[in-house]
């Protein structure tokens, strides 16, 4: 074994950021919580998962692209995943891999982690290319557990579980070493059903789409991970009714049922959340009109203008939304002004696309699947044209929509 | 046989990835005929293959396999 580092203290915190979308979320959290027992069955060392707020160990899936990681992944197979050293904590795995639970197809979650977690505690690899910690993944084992030349290694940073410590911990049986999930979500979306609780174009241009307790972002290239709601926006619900962000303020403001959150970038402003009292609750839509600089509100066939800084008078409204939108659906389920200067209603599977008279454009209402979120459509042969016309890049990325792929079934 | 351009220069890129070879404080990556030898000889040693320092296939598919993305601390010139 190789010592890297250790960490001053033996209690430590952990959380997981986003799951992979090809195992169903309660398999891919055992197998994480399986990966931090390996090491405190061990070691004296205990985890204690948090969900949101700082942690010591960070578990995220990314891509070939991710905002908060310089070392990108390279598609499936190769790098399959890559931790930094004590005290630093993060941990990261190629969301392209084949994520699986009880078989010998793709690559273990469980076994993968562990071997990270290794590395996040401070061993480096080992020279026994049986042992976890060996550089090249050796494949599924139904037995899997550590080689003595971990157990040396883990023991040579954090001494040996001796039984007052196991006593202990068998006291802190209220909290066992890896607490489970307090509140278990609701099942993963797949963004190719194209259903939508909200979208917006979010700091930086990002466009953001939320469904359940998740939210992904949207490029021309294809989708980001699926993260919870409340990893990003600490505090923030699900199954949100609308979200806007608001270049003039900077502020974003989520709502749903007779809420409203405030958030600037990811951390939520004081006093908030707040109740609706001058518009309607269980809002459909919000949306951002560069134009004019005002935010619109929309429920059922009336919307909202509010002038984020001014005292405004909204006794008028609702107004209907055919005065001003024209040609738009009633219950709108999200809404946005997008970076090309457009505006676009999404309801159920479709969206429609407005010109710069609010008056949609010939050719809508189109799927949101295939056009927003690259999904491949059923029918073989038809290419994959862009909703946004020019704007996206002809080499997308399509997640092929046949439920088969989005989940791998363990034995 | 001799490694093609590409071969190589995805052969150096492997070791240097994974620490079998040191990238050269100074200047390019340009790297002598013994470094790469001895880096590769490193690699296979660690892998439990025949030690050669030659490209072979056993070495070709062993560095095609998924692994993790952090270096190995096999070769002790590297590692010091």
């Amino acid at each position: 074994y190789l010592l890297l580092g250790r960490w001053r203290k033996k209690h430590l915190t952990f959380r997981i950021l986003n799951l992979p979308s090809t195992l169903p979320p309660s398999t891919a959290r055992a197998a994480l919580l399986k990966a931090f027992k390996y090491w405190s069955n061990v070691a004296p060392l205990t985890f204690r998962e948090v969900q949101a707020g700082w942690a010591d160990i960070r578990l995220s899936f990314h891509g070939r692209q991710s905002p908060y990681c310089s070392n990108t992944f390279d598609g499936p197979g190769r790098v399959l995943a890559h931790a930094d050293i004590p005290e630093l904590g993060s941990v990261h795995f190629d969301e392209d891999e084949l994520w699986t639970e009880g078989t010998y197809r793709g690559v273990n979650l469980r076994i993968i982690a562990a071997h990270e977690l290794g590395h996040a505690l401070g061993l480096g690899h080992s020279r026994y290319t049986q042992a976890l910690m060996a550089p090249v993944y050796a494949g599924y084992r139904p037995f899997f557990k550590l080689h003595p030349d971990d157990v040396a290694g883990i023991q040579a940073l954090y001494g040996k579980k001796s039984p007052e410590t196991r006593d202990k911990e068998e006291e802190q049986v209220a909290v066992p070493t890896v607490s489970p999930v307090t509140t278990e979500p609701s099942p993963m979306p797949n963004p190719c059903s194209g259903e939508l609780d909200a979208m917006m174009l979010g700091p930086r241009g990002k466009t953001y789409a939320f469904r359940g307790d998740y939210v992904w972002t949207v490029t021309d290239s294809g989708l980001g991970p699926l993260f919870r709601v409340s990893s990003l926006w600490e505090g923030l619900p699900g199954n949100l009714d609308a979200a806007v962000y608001s270049p003039r303020t900077q502020w974003i403001h989520f709502f749903k049922g007779d809420k409203v959150w405030r958030y600037i970038n990811f951390k939520m402003s004081p006093g908030f959340p707040k109740k609706l009292n001058r518009v309607e609750p269980n809002l459909d839509a919000a949306l951002y009109w560069p134009l004019n600089q005002k935010v619109f509100l929309f429920k059922a066939s009336g919307y909202w203008q509010w002038d984020e800084l001014a005292q405004t008078d909204l006794s008028r409204y609702p107004k209907p939304i055919k005065e001003l939108f024209t040609g738009v659906p009633d219950h709108p389920s999200a809404a946005l002004s997008w970076r090309d200067g457009r505006v676009y209603f999404f309801k159920g599977k479709e969206y429609w696309r407005l010109n710069r008279q609010l008056r949609v454009e010939k050719g809508y209402p189109r799927k949101i699947a295939h056009n927003w979120m690259h999904c491949r459509p059923q029918t073989p042969g038809t290419s994959t044209s862009s909703a946004r016309d020019s704007t996206r890049s002809t080499t997308d990325t399509v997640l092929d929509n046949t439920p088969s792929t989005m989940y791998t079934t363990a034995d | 046989r001799a490694l093609g351009p590409a071969e190589k220069e995805a052969v150096v890129d492997y070791l240097l990835q994974y620490g079998y070879l040191q990238k050269p404080l100074e200047g390019p990556n340009h790297f002598r005929l013994e470094d790469v030898t001895e880096a590769l000889r490193a690699f296979q040693e660690a892998s439990e293959l025949p030690v050669s320092g030659q490209m072979d296939d056993a070495t070709r598919a062993r560095m095609k396999q998924p692994r993790c993305g952090l270096e190995d601390p096999f070769n002790q010139k590297t590692l010091k």
